[in-house]
């Protein structure tokens, strides 16, 4: 879940 | 990184620059909606406030200073440079009908009720709509430049890239974030009318009209 908060796209 | 979203970005990329370009070189936004300009100017604004408090990579970050670097100019030559060729009796959309529903549902569809995520969900769901001022001003002027055709296939192959990117994601890494895709999955749509006459006409060397 954690990863999905990481906004790794443009 | 994979693939398709490295096509996407630099599909995005073309697509911005050939805009610019095609301002800068013609001296004119002939054709071309300032009204969505405006939107994608406002989607990166709201989308990248992270920008320096949340570094991922060398990429990503200049990645974003050159969207939000080459949107802005892009309004500035829209509305203060070449300002007299700016057609806006054809650029009529009411984007208020867009910007005011969207940043409702962002406050009702989010992931998390913080400021900086609302901002970014209104950002995505405003990016899906932010084309229709375009599309809109085309309708009613039944056709379009051709360069002006290539810009907006180059601008919808990056959404479509991404769905693809977001299908690869979710097999090979688990993620998968449903406001992303339904909002990528309406943007495309949106566009669908438009491949349809770019990949009959304009790949044949044809003038996109609509019909009249």
């Amino acid at each position: 879940k954690k990863a999905k908060n990481k906004k790794d796209e443009l | 990184m994979n693939i398709f979203r490295l096509v996407g970005d630099l599909s995005h990329l073309l697509a911005i620059f050939v805009l610019l370009l095609k301002i800068w070189k013609s001296r004119s936004c002939a054709g071309v909606s300032g009204k969505s300009q405006i939107l994608f100017a406002l989607v990166f604004i709201t989308r990248y406030l992270d920008l320096f408090t949340n570094f991922i990579s060398v990429y990503n970050s200049l990645m974003k200073v050159i969207f939000i670097a080459s949107t802005v100019a892009t309004v500035y030559l829209m509305y203060i440079k070449f300002k007299a060729t700016y057609d806006s009796n054809h650029d009529t959309f009411r984007i208020e009908f867009l910007v005011v529903p969207v940043g409702g549902l962002a406050f009702l569809v989010n992931h998390d009720f913080t400021p900086l995520e609302i901002l970014w969900t209104f950002s995505i769901y405003l990016e899906s709509v932010a084309i229709l001022p375009q599309l809109f001003m085309i309708s009613k002027t039944g056709e379009a430049e051709t360069i002006t055709s290539h810009y907006l296939f180059a601008l919808g192959s990056y959404r479509a890239l991404y769905l693809l990117n977001w299908i690869y994601r979710y097999y090979f890494e688990g993620y998968f974030d449903l406001i992303a895709v339904v909002a990528g999955c309406v943007q495309t749509i949106l566009y669908c009318d438009f491949f349809y006459l770019y990949i009959t006409k304009v790949m044949w060397g044809k003038k996109l009209s609509l019909p009249a």
